[in-house]
C-alpha cells in the first residue's frame, strides 16, 4: 500500500521512476 | 494535455521557488517574475545583466508587458539552444499578446512549460526535480507529462 492517500504504489512508481530518471539524465544533452 | 490544469500545476510549481509562495497569472504577465525565476534557475546564463534588459513597473501598459515577455521567450529559446544544446523549434512558442493583454491561461501554461524545461534540465536540476517529487501526485503527473512533452517535441 502507498503511503500517501489516494495514490497506488503503480502510480507512485511511475512518477519515481520518470523524476530519478531525469536526475541521472546528462545535462546539456540530448541523451 | 488539458490546459487550466497544465497552468494550474505548474503555478502551484512556481510557489516551490522561495518568495513565490501565492503566486497567481496576474503576477506574471510582465515577465519579471519569470525573469527573476529564471535568473535564480540559471544565474550564469541569465544573468544580472540580463535581468537589467526587463522593465520593471510596467504598470497596465500591455505592450511594455509583451515586450518584456518577449525578451524572457527568447532567452528560454536561446538558453534550450545554447546551453542545453535541445531545439525547441517544433514547440509552439506562446502567444504573447494574449499572455500581456489578457493573461491568457492557455498561453501562460505553454510559457510556464518553456520554463520547467530549462529548470529540470538545468546543472542545479537536482534541486528543481526534488521538489517536485515532494508535490502532490496529481501535480507530478501534470509535470511529468509536461516534461514528456517537451522531450518529445525536442526530439521531432
Amino acid at each position: 500500500e502507498s503511503t500517501k492517500p489516494g495514490v497506488t504504489q503503480a502510480s507512485e512508481g511511475v512518477l519515481a521512476n520518470f523524476f530519478n530518471s531525469l536526475l541521472s539524465k546528462k545535462t546539456g544533452t540530448n541523451a | 494535455m488539458e490546459n487550466n490544469s497544465l497552468c494550474d500545476s505548474l503555478l502551484k510549481w512556481l510557489e516551490t521557488f522561495p518568495g513565490r509562495e501565492g503566486i497567481a497569472i496576474h503576477h506574471l504577465t510582465d515577465g519579471v517574475a519569470m525573469a527573476n525565476v529564471l535568473h535564480q534557475i540559471a544565474p550564469e546564463y541569465f544573468t544580472q545583466f540580463w535581468l537589467t534588459k526587463i522593465k520593471p513597473d510596467v504598470g497596465d501598459n500591455w505592450r511594455l508587458k509583451v515586450s518584456n515577455l518577449r525578451k524572457v521567450q527568447q532567452g528560454i529559446v536561446d538558453y534550450y539552444q545554447e546551453q542545453l544544446n535541445q531545439n525547441i523549434k517544433h514547440f509552439p512558442l506562446p502567444d504573447l499578446s494574449k499572455i500581456g493583454e489578457h493573461g491568457d491561461k492557455m498561453e501562460m501554461g505553454q510559457m510556464l512549460q518553456l520554463l520547467l524545461g530549462c529548470a529540470v534540465n538545468c546543472e542545479n536540476k537536482q534541486q528543481y526535480i526534488e521538489a517536485i517529487m515532494n508535490m502532490e501526485e496529481r501535480v507530478q503527473k501534470v509535470i511529468m507529462e509536461a516534461i514528456q512533452e517537451l522531450m518529445l517535441r525536442e526530439s521531432s
